[in-house]
């Protein structure tokens, strides 16, 4: 994935199993925002996989004050390529017979 | 280590807790 300042892991183990994982966030590279960052530390939060979108957690991140709107763009897409990869994974341990 | 809670309009919850220095990039 695109390196773009912000990171985004995983803060639990994923089973595989669960539509809501806890998600870590936070900024490696403030250089690479476009707005100033306050250094809050990070950020912790739960995502369901199947019916939430990165973009849309990403804007109640700026409307609590951590990032500014024009970083929306950068927050989301790190959060979509962490949630990309977790739905890769799990696809993966999936069995091809099921 | 201080941990702080943001709940947002739309109910999520938002904690904030220090970044792990081993974590943090390489400057």
């Amino acid at each position: 994935a695109e390196d773009t300042g912000v990171r985004v892991e995983l803060n639990e183990e994923d089973d595989g199993k669960k539509s809501t994982i806890a998600l870590k966030l936070w900024v490696e590279d403030p250089k690479k925002l476009k707005g100033k960052y306050k250094d809050t530390g990070a950020i912790e939060f739960t995502f369901d996989l199947v019916s939430e979108v990165p973009e849309v957690v990403a804007q109640e991140m700026v409307e609590s004050g951590f990032f500014l709107d024009c970083d929306v763009k950068i927050v989301g897409k790190s959060i979509r390529d962490r949630v990309a990869l977790i739905k890769w994974r799990r696809e993966r341990t999936v069995s091809p017979g099921n | 280590s201080a941990t702080a809670q943001v709940v947002h309009s739309a109910g999520r919850r938002f904690i904030v807790s220090p970044v792990p220095e081993a974590r943090l990039k390489e400057q």
